[in-house]
């Protein structure tokens, strides 16, 4: 519970819309 | 005891009595993450934030989404008719929402939308001040504060240099927007708690 925005599911939602252009800097 | 969520985020303030706990988080979560998808798209323009490292870009925009939507939904709260539209179109009088059971956290969101929008800042300015709100290098688990640093620091100059340029005479509107951002952090921390209790009971 020290992390409310992972708790609740945040940082998935975060991550899933980062992703696209994440991938394009790593390739 | 019938249960509320009084976050404007969410469609409506009813939640239905016979839906189990779970399936209420899921309808509330479907219903704010197109705006932090939102958030995601705006970061993603701030020019030097995809330079940043994978992690640091989740750390910011885990820390901020919250202030950058409070900053983005000012709009919502009307101070003068002391109402509050939900995501869903429904307008609520804030006397409705205190029997639903809001709290402290509602009075200090109006106190801080008010003075915000009284400071008639135009879109790009707005813009400009949410980007200044999510790169802030001193949000946790941040690997690489320098670079975060030099960031927030370009855009800070950026902010003020728009805002001198378009409020000659009103000096004090710079200083008066890096001040509201103490404010949003504790509207933040208000904001953690509430969620927290949300989830706990």
């Amino acid at each position: 519970f020290n992390d409310p925005a992972s708790n609740l599911g945040l940082e998935d939602i975060i991550r899933k819309a980062l992703m696209g252009n994440l991938e394009e800097r790593q390739e | 005891s019938r249960m509320y969520l009084v976050c404007p985020m969410n469609t409506s303030p009813q939640v239905d009595p016979h839906k189990s706990g779970q399936d209420v988080w899921e309808e509330f979560s479907h219903s704010f993450t197109p705006a932090v998808r939102e958030v995601v798209e705006f970061a993603k323009k701030i020019p030097g934030f995809r330079e940043l490292s994978q992690h640091d870009q989740v750390s910011l925009l885990k820390a901020g989404t919250f202030e950058v939507l409070v900053v983005r939904f000012a709009s919502l709260f009307h101070v003068k008719e002391r109402s509050v539209t939900f995501l869903g179109g429904q307008k609520y009088s804030v006397d409705a929402l205190r029997t639903m059971g809001s709290g402290d956290l509602l009075s200090s969101m109006f106190d801080f939308c008010e003075k915000l929008m009284n400071l008639g800042l135009s879109e790009e300015e707005m813009s400009l001040f949410m980007a200044v709100v999510l790169v802030s290098a001193d949000r946790s688990g941040i690997e690489n504060v320098n670079s975060v640093e030099a960031l927030q620091e370009t855009l800070i100059r950026a902010l003020r240099s728009l805002i001198t340029r378009n409020h000659p005479n009103e000096s004090a509107i710079f200083t008066k927007l890096l001040l509201k951002l103490p404010d949003l952090r504790s509207l933040n921390n208000m904001h953690s708690e509430q969620l927290l209790a949300f989830k706990v009971h």
